[in-house]
This record gives C-alpha cells, sequence and structure tokens, in this order.
C-alpha cells in the first residue's frame, strides 16, 4: 500500500 | 507528477474551459445535462475538502480551486444567467439513483472512517458515474453538438490517462490506491460507446447522432 490518504492527485 | 497525469489534469481542464466557452458564446446551454453539471460540482466540493486541511502543491491547490469554482459558473449559467434555454424535458436522469448507491458504497468501502476520507471516497466513486445523466441525455435525444462531443471527449480522457498515470505509479513509485483505480476503471468504461462514435462519426466531420 503506498501512500493512499495523501490524496496528491485531482 | 508524470506525463500521464498531467496530460490527464490538462484534457480535465480543457473540458471544463470548452463547457465555460460553449455555454458562454453560444448564450446557451441546450444539450447539456444540469444534473450531470450539479453531481459534479458535489464531487469537487466534496472531493476538495482538504483544500483547508492538506497542502500539497501550488499547482494542486490551483487547479482545485479552479476546478470548484468553474463548477459552480457551470451551475450559474445553467440554472440562473441562462435559465431559458436548459432542455429539462431531455434531462430526467433519477440522480437519486446514484446518490444513494454512492453514499452506502462510500461508507462500506473507504481508506479511514472518517469525515474527510469518507467524503473524498464519496467524491471518487460518485465521479465515476456522474456523466450518466449527461450520456443519458444525448441518448435521449440522439444527438449531441460537435462542441459537446470535444467536451465529453476531454472529459473522458482524463481518467483514461489517469489509468495509464496509475499503470506508471504501480511500477516507479509503488502507489496504488484501489479505490481511485476501480472507479477510473468504471469511469472509463462508460465513455467507451461514446469515444467510438466520437472517433467514427465526430472526427470525421460528422454530427455525433445515434441510430435510431
Amino acid at each position: 500500500y503506498g501512500n493512499e490518504h495523501e490524496h496528491d492527485e485531482l | 507528477m508524470n506525463i500521464f497525469r498531467l496530460a490527464g489534469d490538462i484534457a480535465h481542464l480543457l473540458a471544463v474551459i470548452i463547457l465555460l466557452l460553449k455555454i458562454w458564446k453560444s448564450r446557451s446551454c441546450a444539450g447539456i445535462s444540469g444534473r450531470s453539471q450539479l453531481l459534479f460540482a458535489i464531487v469537487y466540493t466534496t472531493r476538495y475538502l482538504d483544500l483547508l486541511t492538506n497542502f500539497v502543491s501550488i499547482y494542486n491547490s490551483v487547479m482545485k480551486v479552479v476546478f470548484i469554482a468553474a463548477s459552480y459558473a457551470t451551475l450559474y449559467l445553467m440554472y440562473m444567467k441562462f435559465k431559458a434555454t436548459y432542455d429539462h424535458n431531455h434531462d430526467t436522469f433519477r440522480i437519486e439513483f446514484l446518490l444513494i448507491p454512492v453514499t452506502a458504497l462510500a461508507l462500506l468501502v473507504n481508506h479511514e472512517f472518517s469525515v474527510l476520507e469518507i467524503l473524498w471516497t464519496f467524491s471518487i466513486y460518485l465521479e465515476s458515474v456522474a456523466i450518466l445523466p449527461q450520456l443519458f441525455m444525448v441518448s435521449k435525444t440522439g444527438e449531441a453538438e460537435s462542441i459537446t462531443s470535444h467536451y465529453l471527449f476531454a472529459l473522458g480522457s482524463y481518467r483514461a490517462l489517469y489509468l495509464l498515470n496509475w499503470i506508471y505509479r504501480y511500477y516507479f513509485e509503488g502507489f496504488f490506491d484501489p479505490i481511485a483505480v476501480v472507479a477510473g476503471v468504471v469511469q472509463t468504461v462508460l465513455y467507451c460507446d461514446f469515444f467510438y462514435l466520437y472517433i467514427t462519426k465526430v472526427l470525421k466531420g460528422k454530427k455525433l447522432s445515434l441510430p435510431a
């Protein structure tokens, strides 16, 4: 699992 | 940031600009689903609430503000300024059939049971189906203006390009967000029929019309 909570995408 | 992600964001930006310009220049929102636009405003509002809590980059913040502002501007043009041109007789998709299941799914399948996280998840699920009232409207009237087709193509391309971005990020960054990926696949699949018609008709200079 990566950094899914960062939500760096739009 | 990779080339697919950037191209996806540009396609997304282009889509909202095409839509606003189409309505503004023609002084009409004929053929555009106000229900889809309402869903998109809900999508951006619920997803970008983290503007207030989480700073990623100037690029990220500016784009979020632009998408929120553009979606409300579109709603203003459709439901206020050019209300008389809104084709509500053909815009009859029942959005509660999308909102209720999407809300339930966001409550059940999320990364973390917190308000912001559930709203983010809700927005991802809702975005994947938010275009359905618009596609329903096109199928009901059996045609779409070329400019509306260009809007739909740009909007559909955005998530398709994000899929390539996620493949890239999986291999090169070890990044994988199953919620975004599954919803992104659903969203892109919904456009496939339209993509086919766009490539076979609109790009050859014909109007997008569906067989009766």
